[in-house]
């Protein structure tokens, strides 16, 4: 770092000095005079001198702040915990107070991009810290103190005062971009401390309730993603080892909360949701495919002769808000497909299509999932589309002799078993609440059904459908009405087929789902 | 039928699984999410009280940061000054406040020891804490029971309750000990 | 099986689970009336 001689000591002497004043009565009695007179102090150091000096000021702070807890760590144990981490404490917390005084005072009081600009620094040098830490301490690594900054930082940043609700929302961003940097993914050391700061009540509400126009959505969903996506291959397995589940648990507990007061923020997101959650992620699946708007009242799906394309919400198109046509790579297939949407030819494109999806021969990895899951979304949103032009509306008939059908009906009989599963997975991921995807989608998976020329794929809907209510709660709408359909509708003739019949278990299982429904 | 794992037999091998090995198949069957310490049916939101991923219980009102008014927050010039924490000046209100208020605590354990210590005694099963009414006697007394009037304490009204009670001694908690 | 990168991802996840984040580390030092978490009986009132 080359460091001007001298700074070292410097600093060190400004962060003891800054923390006696912190804790003095003085400083409490009046926190802004003794921290001007700090700033002073500071200057005549010529820390505030150049940037370059800011910087290595608030790096070499922070690497004091996180030795010192890392001195004290081992104490933390037992009944003496508590005095060693308010021993800890004591000086992380007075930092954390410098580091927020001098966020707001930097700059004219109105000018928030002075202030931006240095929490952006901060957090940045902060992150830098820790990574770098991870890296030398390996499986010695402690969060605890990036936790501790990281969080009382934002308690301070987020207090009452009209300077810092002005400038919140990029508060918001700054800490959106510190969280994905310090994903679990790059700092598995970290996964937990980041979880609790992702899921803190006060970050939680800020990003999804107080920010106005929804503006924070977004940015939490990429956080929620980023841990999907860290979790997904240790989830994977059937069996999960203890700090998988711990962190699996906690995940659970977390889109518990969002179900119950953003159920909106997870329906728009689902899709990206799923997309990256391993196929065998059953619970966790059903729990983010099961929100519905708070304003929407369900019918009960057992209600007998429940005329769904009735329902007024039924012709009502969901918000997507993943980009999921642009996932359709490369350029040239989604070119073609267009054109088979639009022509109807050439039948060759059919063909093609395994081969288009197919990624390897590994087995469990052969497909390219989310490709597969964009392509159905895709097609599946044209078909809706198509119908709609012609006046009419999707149902048994509408959807059938299409150039969309044609693809749905190809994948079905030209895709091995492994394919087809994940294929009517991705189809099975858009029966939620009432909507027009819902409907279209139960449409198809019953006429998948219907029209099926083998019994195997007969046998992969009924065991997608199956997987997903045999789980413990909570179960998405769509899924129970296409269920409830496929074993009522005689046309079906689903008690006929072996499959149905192949065990005791399973024989048990839907009886007690059709008594459920007579 | 299907022969691999996408199939009904592959889902059948989880189930029958289940019944030998849950752990294996956490994933596959699910958990009662009624059960990890979140009041879903709660008519208000539940992130503003939300202890965490690990948490199997909301915060307490004493875990929430609330801005309040300066003068509300214990000054430091005299914070070193307070007298410490000390149960056994405090009357009976304020050890209940302290039983209720701080679950899961060392506090709590430490309400319970005091009103022990006051003659209130924890009843098990009812989760109500009893002690004797002066003036009312014991009806029937036995080495394994008795049964009389007495005073209990109902958190929800917050006031002592004469009530009879038959008290089974195995149901009365003996004298809690602090870790 | 994890990859080689997911194992070394686990690893550092594993260590971490030994010192999970404590409730008071996303706290307010109290220093009154500290947070001290204990194993209480069953039967004592959890909320």
């Amino acid at each position: 770092y080359d460091d001007p001689p001298g700074l070292l000591e410097k600093t060190e002497y400004l962060l003891r000095e800054w923390v006696n004043i912190y804790h003095s009565p003085q400083g409490a009695k009046d926190p802004n005079k003794a921290f001007s007179m700090f700033v002073h102090q500071m200057n005549c150091h010529g820390i505030l001198k150049t940037d370059d000096l800011i910087t290595r000021f608030f790096r070499l702070s922070t690497q004091m702040v996180v030795e010192l807890c890392y001195r004290f760590l081992p104490d933390c144990t037992g009944t003496g915990a508590t005095n060693t981490r308010n021993k800890m404490f004591h000086t992380v917390d007075a930092y954390v107070k410098l580091i927020s005084l001098l966020v707001k005072h930097s700059g004219e009081a109105n000018n928030s991009a002075t202030k931006i600009n240095l929490l952006n620094k901060v957090l940045g040098i902060v992150a830098g810290v820790l990574q770098q830490d991870h890296e030398t301490h390996q499986t010695d690594f402690q969060q605890l103190p990036y936790q501790r900054i990281f969080i009382m930082l934002f308690l301070e940043l987020n207090a009452r005062e009209p300077i810092l609700e002005a400038i919140n929302f990029q508060l918001l961003t700054a800490y959106f971009h510190t969280l994905h940097i310090l994903r679990p993914a790059k700092s598995p050391g970290f996964a937990y401390a980041w979880l609790e700061l992702v899921s803190h009540r006060l970050f939680l509400g800020r990003m999804l309730g107080l920010t106005p126009q929804q503006k924070g959505w977004y940015m939490y969903a990429q956080l929620l993603i980023d841990l999907f996506k860290y979790l997904a291959p240790f989830l994977r397995n059937a069996e999960l080892a203890k700090p998988v589940t711990v962190l699996y648990k906690g995940t659970l507990r977390v889109l518990l909360v969002l179900l119950h007061d953003f159920p909106e923020f997870l329906c728009d997101y689902h899709y990206g949701f799923c997309d990256v959650i391993p196929p065998n992620c059953i619970q966790m699946r059903n729990l983010i495919l099961s929100a519905f708007p708070r304003n929407m009242r369900l019918p009960d799906p057992f209600t007998p002769n429940l005329k769904v394309d009735m329902l007024a919400e039924i012709s009502n198109e969901p918000r997507v808000l993943t980009e999921f046509a642009l996932m359709i790579q490369p350029a040239s297939f989604k070119k073609d497909l267009d054109h088979y949407l639009k022509a109807r030819t050439p039948v060759t494109f059919l063909s093609d299509l395994r081969s288009n999806l197919q990624i390897s021969n590994e087995p469990g990895l052969r497909y390219n999932i989310p490709l597969m899951n964009a392509l159905v979304l895709y097609v599946g949103h044209e078909a809706i589309t198509y119908i709609r032009k012609k006046g009419l509306s999707p149902n048994m008939t509408t959807i059938a002799h299409s150039a969309h059908m044609d693809i749905f009906q190809n994948l079905a009989v030209d895709l091995d078993t492994e394919g087809r599963y994940l294929f009517l997975n991705a189809i099975a991921n858009q029966l939620r609440y009432p909507n027009s995807h819902t409907h279209y989608f139960s449409c198809t998976l019953l006429y998948l059904f219907a029209e099926a020329n083998t019994e195997a794929i007969q046998e992969q809907i009924t065991r997608v459908l199956l997987e997903r209510l045999i789980v413990n709660r909570p179960h998405p709408w769509g899924l129970l009405i296409t269920f409830i359909e496929l074993i009522k509708n005689p046309t079906y003739k689903f008690w006929n087929h072996e499959f149905v019949h192949c065990a005791p278990e399973i024989e048990k299982l839907f009886e007690s789902v059709a008594r459920s429904c007579m | 039928m299907v022969k691999d794992q996408f199939g009904m037999v592959g889902l059948l091998t989880f189930i029958r699984a289940a019944e030998t090995d849950p752990n294996l198949v956490s994933l596959a069957l699910g958990q009662d999410l009624t059960a990890l310490g979140l009041n879903l049916n709660s008519p208000d939101n539940l992130y503003p009280t939300f202890g965490g991923p690990w948490a199997e219980t909301p915060c307490r009102a004493q875990d929430i940061d609330f801005s309040v008014p300066p003068e509300y927050i214990i000054n430091h010039s005299i914070r070193d000054k307070l007298a410490q924490l000390k149960l056994t000046r405090y009357k009976e209100d304020l050890l209940f406040f302290m039983y209720y208020t701080n679950a899961g605590d060392l506090l709590q354990l430490a309400a319970a020891a005091e009103l022990y210590s006051r003659e209130w005694r924890y009843h098990m099963e009812e989760k109500v804490w009893i002690t004797q009414a002066p003036g009312c006697g014991v009806i029937e007394k036995t080495s394994t029971y008795e049964r009389g009037t007495y005073y209990f304490f109902d958190a929800q009204n917050w006031r002592k309750v004469i009530k009879e009670f038959y008290l089974d001694y195995s149901k009365l908690e003996n004298q809690p000990t602090l870790p | 099986p994890l990859q080689k990168e997911h194992q070394c991802q686990f690893q550092m996840m594993e260590s971490a689970y030994y010192h999970m984040p404590h409730p008071a580390d996303s706290e307010r030092v109290r220093h009154y009336l500290p947070r001290t978490p204990c194993q209480t009986p069953v039967y004592y009132h959890q909320t």
